[in-house]
């Protein structure tokens, strides 16, 4: 099956990994 | 004049999405103790209307909370 990555986890104080394309 | 709205319209994109990230995770450990950086993640991950609509609206929280834990479990 396919790696479940998504979604991207969030931490208070780091800069959030999701929609890096926009 | 929502404050919050006020704040997110002059940043970027992404800078808007941790904002909301930044509000949405001290919320979620009350609704889901577990899988807070996922959920708050996954809110985040959509469009701005989402995370905003919980922030807005507390009583929303729990079911989008649960949302996103059906979606992650399956």
């Amino acid at each position: 099956g396919s790696s479940i990555s998504w979604p991207p986890e969030f931490h208070p104080g780091v800069p959030w990994k999701g929609l890096q394309n926009i | 004049q929502d404050p919050l709205t006020t704040t997110l319209a002059p940043a970027s994109p992404q800078e808007q999405k941790q904002m909301l990230g930044e509000q949405l995770f001290p919320l979620i450990p009350a609704v889901h103790p577990t899988l807070t950086g996922k959920i708050t993640g996954m809110l985040t991950d959509t469009d701005n209307s989402e995370p905003l609509c919980v922030l807005e609206t507390p009583v929303s929280l729990a079911s989008k909370a649960d949302e996103a834990v059906t979606a992650l479990q399956e």
